[in-house]
């Protein structure tokens, strides 16, 4: 058993949750909130067979997608400038993690 | 030390802390979604030594039923069929996973 | 690579955060609540390679300070007193996990 925590963007939330549901996958959502961004994203828990963590990353790769966005001119505290800079935010940040034990109770 | 995270029902929430708080076990809830239902349920963690999970689990077992649910008509991908579906919603999801080093800062 | 999910109180959230973005350190938020005081406070979880580790459990404790608290009276199951009662919370409670596979998508 893997745990797979995807951190992906509020836009792709709802069209990867269906997908993943369309293909008998089990998800939990958590909402987050990215440090430097400050906006809202969501983090999902997948917990999936080892045979299966390849699929589930094929699925996200297909429904999250990158986008441009400005950054808060808050976040801008690297170089000390106020304007807002373009960012690239990727479509998922994704960890897969190994599980000791899985209990249904 | 190890991590468990258990996704429980919202109605259990309330009796599993008090349960787990007065057998001195630390815990953190976080609000969660479940994929499927759409319904608002919890994800507690739990960081316990080893030799405590056993204990741990005893208690979510004793104090999280499992309950019929309708499903959303949303939810119905599955056969393209609208009408709601009785599903069995577990007790709770429970993950063990190893933890390599445990501070408190 | 690994996973640090530091659980830490409200009111270092924002420092915290700025620190670690200053540094170049990504991070997630979540909000999340405690099982004894029952009182919001924040989980943030921080994939970062294993050489930067000590570097990010170093910024954690220059940022979160430990705080006396009143317990609510809800909370006091442990003696059946009812009596609010005084503890202190810590400025982190830490935990570092392995992960196996880390994917930008
Ligand atoms: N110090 C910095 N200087 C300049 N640019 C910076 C920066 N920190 C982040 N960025 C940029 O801003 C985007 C949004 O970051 P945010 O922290 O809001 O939202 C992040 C965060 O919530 C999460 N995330 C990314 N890497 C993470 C990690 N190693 N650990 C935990 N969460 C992570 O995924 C979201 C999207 O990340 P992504 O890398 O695609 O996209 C990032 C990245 O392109
Ligand atoms: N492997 C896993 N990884 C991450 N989180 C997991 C998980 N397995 C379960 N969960 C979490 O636990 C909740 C209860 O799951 P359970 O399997 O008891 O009860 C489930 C199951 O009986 C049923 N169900 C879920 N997905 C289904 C599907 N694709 N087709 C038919 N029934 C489904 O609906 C109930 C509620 O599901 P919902 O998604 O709303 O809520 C789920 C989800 O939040
Ligand atoms: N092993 C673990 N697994 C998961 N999460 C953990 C954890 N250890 C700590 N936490 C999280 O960190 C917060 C602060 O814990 P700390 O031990 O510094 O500070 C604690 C501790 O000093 C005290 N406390 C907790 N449980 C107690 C109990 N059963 N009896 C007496 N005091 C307790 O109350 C403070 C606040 O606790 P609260 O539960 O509201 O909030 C906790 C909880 O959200």
């Amino acid at each position: 058993m893997k745990l797979i925590m995807a951190i992906i963007q509020h836009e792709d939330s709802l069209r990867l949750t269906e997908e993943l549901t369309k293909n008998g996958i089990n998800v939990t959502k958590l909402a987050s909130t990215g440090g430097f961004l400050r906006s809202g994203n969501a983090t999902f828990l997948i917990g999936t067979e080892e045979d299966k963590v390849d699929d589930v990353l094929e699925i996200i790769r297909n429904k999250c997608k990158s986008r441009k966005e400005l950054s808060a001119p808050s976040a801008m505290y690297m170089g000390g400038s106020t304007w807002p800079v373009e960012v690239v935010v990727g479509g998922a940040t994704v960890f897969v993690m190994d599980v000791d034990r899985f209990e249904k109770i």
